[in-house]
């Protein structure tokens, strides 16, 4: 996956950190500091269709000769998580008891093209 | 997109960097509290202790290595799920004691479970923790008993009595795995514990709320699985 940092309007994972004393979250949420929630921007045209999920094969070879003979037809394909991980939580619930979970699924890793 | 005037995946005009984050940091309260299910961020009325609350977490920690080390230690329910199903949320969840004492040598202990956990999961085991400060030499016998209300009025009920031997100064763990899988059912989960100890022993509690050897609960629950239709 690529990380956005350059001018490419490109396929990218977004870095987007939120700061729980920023919000005032920190007096019932102990421990992580805060959550990133990362997310993924940017174009898909037809040629970047698969990428980086398709690994360099004889199936990419095929697929891009296809592409290449239907760009007339060109439809975009989107931006999205090709890799996650699970949000670690120690909290206060409302009977001030503490918490501990793991949210599946919340940090988005890296992004690519579907 | 802040550079271009507009948003080069959906092809709408780009927000302004301040309204953007706006709209981030809302997503992001929204999505953590949809997925504890919790209608607001919590209100904490009274926190417990620093010092109460690194000890639980330390002798969670050490509950754990033991039972990894001793599987067959703890006895409770179905077996830990060390590998959770796919996309399950487990949750471990420490509740400390609200005491109420009812003689000089015998107290109840409330602990009340959130609605939110509780009406959302099943139980995977859950140990009371007590701390014993012997005053004096030799066995002590000491009797626990966990009590439920009485639905045919307003006193309690024993569920279960389980008379202890100690010996010296120090932690013991109980099994209240199936009392408070009983709870959570209820519209107001909330387990009561009723200690008693001989008459020259005192109060069975540390003196104050803020000891670090305040008696708590550690609950493993997982979430319950969504109910899901087949189609054949």
């Amino acid at each position: 996956g690529v990380d956005c940092g350059g001018d490419s309007p490109m396929c990218c994972r977004q870095e987007f950190f939120v700061d729980f004393k920023e919000i005032g979250w920190e007096d019932w949420i102990i421990q992580p500091e805060g959550y990133h929630m990362n997310y993924c921007s940017g174009l898909c045209p037809l040629h970047m269709a698969g990428i980086p999920g398709l690994a360099a094969s004889f199936h990419t070879a095929v697929l891009n000769r296809i592409k290449a003979a239907s760009a007339a037809a060109a439809v975009d394909s989107c931006c999205v998580p090709t890799q996650r991980r699970p949000l670690s939580l120690l909290y206060y619930d409302r009977d001030s008891n503490i918490v501990k979970t793991d949210i599946p699924d919340m940090i988005v890793d890296s992004c690519g093209c579907t | 997109a802040a550079k271009s005037a507009w948003c080069p995946a959906c092809g709408v005009a780009a927000l302004t960097p301040g309204t953007q984050r706006d709209a981030l940091l809302a997503l992001a309260k929204q999505s953590i509290l949809a997925k504890l299910r919790l209608p607001a961020r919590p209100n904490i009325p009274h926190p417990p202790s620093r010092g109460a609350l690194l000890t639980a977490l330390r002798r969670m920690r050490a509950q754990r290595s033991d039972a990894a080390a001793f599987p067959g230690m703890l006895r409770d329910g179905p077996a830990p799920a060390r590998s959770p199903a796919v996309g399950l949320q487990e949750y471990e969840i420490l509740s400390f004691a609200e005491s109420e004492s009812s003689t000089s040598h015998s107290v109840h202990l409330h602990f009340r479970f959130s609605q939110e956990v509780a009406g959302n999961t099943e139980i995977l085991r859950a140990t009371l923790y007590l701390f014993w400060a012997s005053p004096s030499p030799g066995a002590q016998p000491i009797t626990v008993r966990l009590l439920q209300p009485d639905p045919a009025g307003p006193n309690m009920t024993v569920t279960s009595e389980t008379r202890l031997e100690v010996q010296r100064s120090g932690w013991t763990t109980l099994d209240v795995g199936p009392a408070v899988r009983s709870l959570f059912g209820q519209e107001i989960p909330r387990l009561t514990v009723e200690l008693e100890v001989p008459e020259d022993w005192g109060s069975p509690l540390p003196s104050h709320h803020s000891d670090s050897h305040w008696p708590f609960v550690v609950t493993q629950a997982r979430a319950r699985t969504p109910h899901r239709v087949h189609r054949r």
